[in-house]
């Protein structure tokens, strides 16, 4: 419930009116939405239970291992309502072909088997919340400070989705379980986008904002 | 080291 309650607005794109469609303008639009949703991240992220409890270096720790894959778990759960389209945001969908042409069809392909993943399951706005929080918590960052915190920060949001699906869904026992089981699936499709946007970068293609610069320098 | 990055200054000082 209350991460139901902090849960941010989403955020729409902001292509430049000025600027012609191309593939780099899709390029610019998509990493200034990312760049804000990561501000918006982590303002977020202290609004989850136990959050604040961790130290800051802790909190630091975590945020720099599992923001991406908060960041996946956003545009797969607003894809859910399409067959084969990405949708980063309410105006800004992109197609496959789209994707290929801005150099993103790695990140594509990632994204939409999580999400038709996802889709098989049904999965609900409840459970992607508690996923995107225990995407943080079960970051496996390295070098944690209070080891004991986080774990207890972790058997929290888990108790938190065991009593979910205990009480919402009763006739299906394994279902916390299950939702467990895709985060693997998860970590590895965060890890193909840190990839993506890395090569993206490297190869000077698109300008990135430094905090962006800095998350991505974090899980390399 | 990790003082001096933005994530630092954010969680610090609460957006």
């Amino acid at each position: 419930s209350q991460l139901l309650v902090s849960e941010p607005a989403p955020l729409r794109a902001a292509p430049e009116p000025a600027t012609p469609d191309s593939d780099l303008k899709t390029l610019l639009t998509l990493c200034d939405l990312l760049n804000r949703e990561l501000l918006v991240m982590i303002g977020w992220a202290k609004h989850i239970p136990g959050f604040t409890g961790l130290s800051l270096v802790d909190q630091m720790a975590l945020l720099q291992s599992g923001w991406m894959e908060t960041l996946v778990l956003n545009v797969v759960w607003r894809s859910q309502g399409s067959a084969d389209e990405l949708q980063f945001a309410e105006n800004l969908r992109l197609s496959e072909s789209q994707c290929r042409a801005a150099g993103l069809h790695d990140l594509y392909t990632a994204l939409r088997h999580l999400s038709s993943k996802y889709q098989q399951m049904g999965l609900n706005q409840e459970e992607v919340l508690t996923l995107k929080a225990m995407a943080l918590a079960n970051s496996d960052a390295e070098n944690v400070e209070g080891a004991e915190a986080v774990q207890r920060f972790q058997d929290g949001l888990h108790e938190a989705l065991q009593d979910y699906e205990s009480s919402q869904r009763p006739s299906e026992p394994h279902r916390a379980g299950r939702l467990l089981m895709t985060l693997p699936l998860l970590r590895q499709t965060a890890l193909r986008a840190v990839r993506c946007f890395s090569r993206l970068h490297t190869d000077g293609r698109v300008p990135m904002h430094k905090l962006f610069l800095e998350m991505l320098d974090a899980k390399i | 080291q990790e003082k001096h990055k933005i994530l630092h200054k954010l969680l610090q000082n609460g957006n």
